[in-house]
């Protein structure tokens, strides 16, 4: 019988000093709520890696320390838009969706749009009309935005006002290797 | 960026990625998280991958495909496999990502080419978790 494990990740970066803590205290969380569904208690159940998975992310996604749910990125606008996907290796059936707004937990949207078999990705006003229908809460806009995402963004503004490089669409490689046709 | 990948005692491999994105992203931009292949990813017969970093690079690389192709076909660890991806997707494209993997027979990978990436897993019921290179 195959050992059961879980491993996650909190987000990769130039992730600074004085966020370790929160990460830490946040992974730890997310292990120990994911780890419940995957322990065969008394030999009685296999466990679900389903919703270990889905139990974990929606432990960081409802945390501020992780660019996810409470506490995303914000846009240009300052505005929150998120993304998410959940894959199953048996049958390979997945739920992709983006593009979502004021809901806390687009992974467990991800998980409803895999669950009915119907699409594979789904995004915008549609994902949105998925996620309220099947349970998600609507959240008052903008509750999902923290001030430190606000921070964030005003120094992404600044430096993009002084002509400082810092999209990470664009690479230095990317830079050398445009092709002067401009293709 | 967040990930989770799990093996349950009846070997089903499951991967599930959620984010916000970037700072300062154009309103309707989509990144590597939904798109399978790139950000999310599972397959009993190899394995499940979850990524994260710069979106436009593990979109452009196809980071997790990489991996799992890695494995099946030079019959690499997790970890190497990883290692060799994350490494080769910042010499070729120059972003940075990292990734975690959980192979078919259950071993894992992490990896990344960023400064630091938070990670943590639990097997035999003790948590192991970290963020810095060599940790």
């Amino acid at each position: 019988m195959p050992q059961p494990v879980i491993l996650i990740h909190g987000g990769a970066g130039d992730i600074s000093d004085d966020l370790v803590e929160g990460k830490f205290l946040g992974i730890k969380a997310a292990l120990r709520a994911a780890w419940e569904h995957l322990e065969p208690a008394n030999g009685k159940s296999s466990g679900s890696a389903l919703d270990a998975v889905e139990a974990a992310v929606r432990s960081m996604e409802q945390n501020a320390a992780f660019n996810a749910g409470y506490g995303s990125s914000l846009n240009t606008a300052g505005c929150v838009e998120m993304d998410a996907s959940l894959m199953e290796g048996r049958e390979m059936r997945a739920g992709c969706v983006t593009l979502l707004t004021d809901v806390m937990h687009p992974i467990t949207v991800a998980r409803r749009l895999m669950e009915k078999r119907r699409h594979v990705f789904l995004g915008g006003q549609a994902a949105q009309e998925l996620a309220l229908s099947t349970g998600s809460e609507k959240l008052p806009a903008g509750a999902l935005v923290t001030e430190s995402a606000r921070e964030a963004l005003r120094e992404y503004l600044e430096q993009e006002a002084q002509g400082l490089e810092n999209n990470f669409a664009s690479s230095r490689m990317d830079d050398v290797r445009t092709d002067q046709r401009g293709d | 960026t967040v990930g989770a990948v799990a093996m349950d005692a009846n070997g089903l491999i499951v991967a599930g990625t959620s984010t916000g994105g970037i700072t300062g992203k154009w309103p309707g931009r989509i990144g590597d998280t939904p798109l399978l292949g790139c950000g999310n990813y599972a397959d009993n017969t190899v394995g499940g991958v979850s990524c994260t970093g710069q979106g436009e690079t593990i979109m452009r690389y196809n980071l997790a495909q990489r991996i799992l192709g890695a494995i099946q076909q030079q019959g690499l660890t997790a970890q190497a496999a990883s290692e060799q991806e994350c490494k080769r997707m910042t010499e070729r494209i120059g972003g940075t990502g990292g990734a975690i993997i959980i192979d078919h027979k259950g071993d894992m990978g992490i990896s990344w080419s960023t400064p630091r990436m938070a990670w943590g897993y639990v097997r035999d019921g003790i948590i192991h978790y970290g963020i810095n290179h060599n940790e």
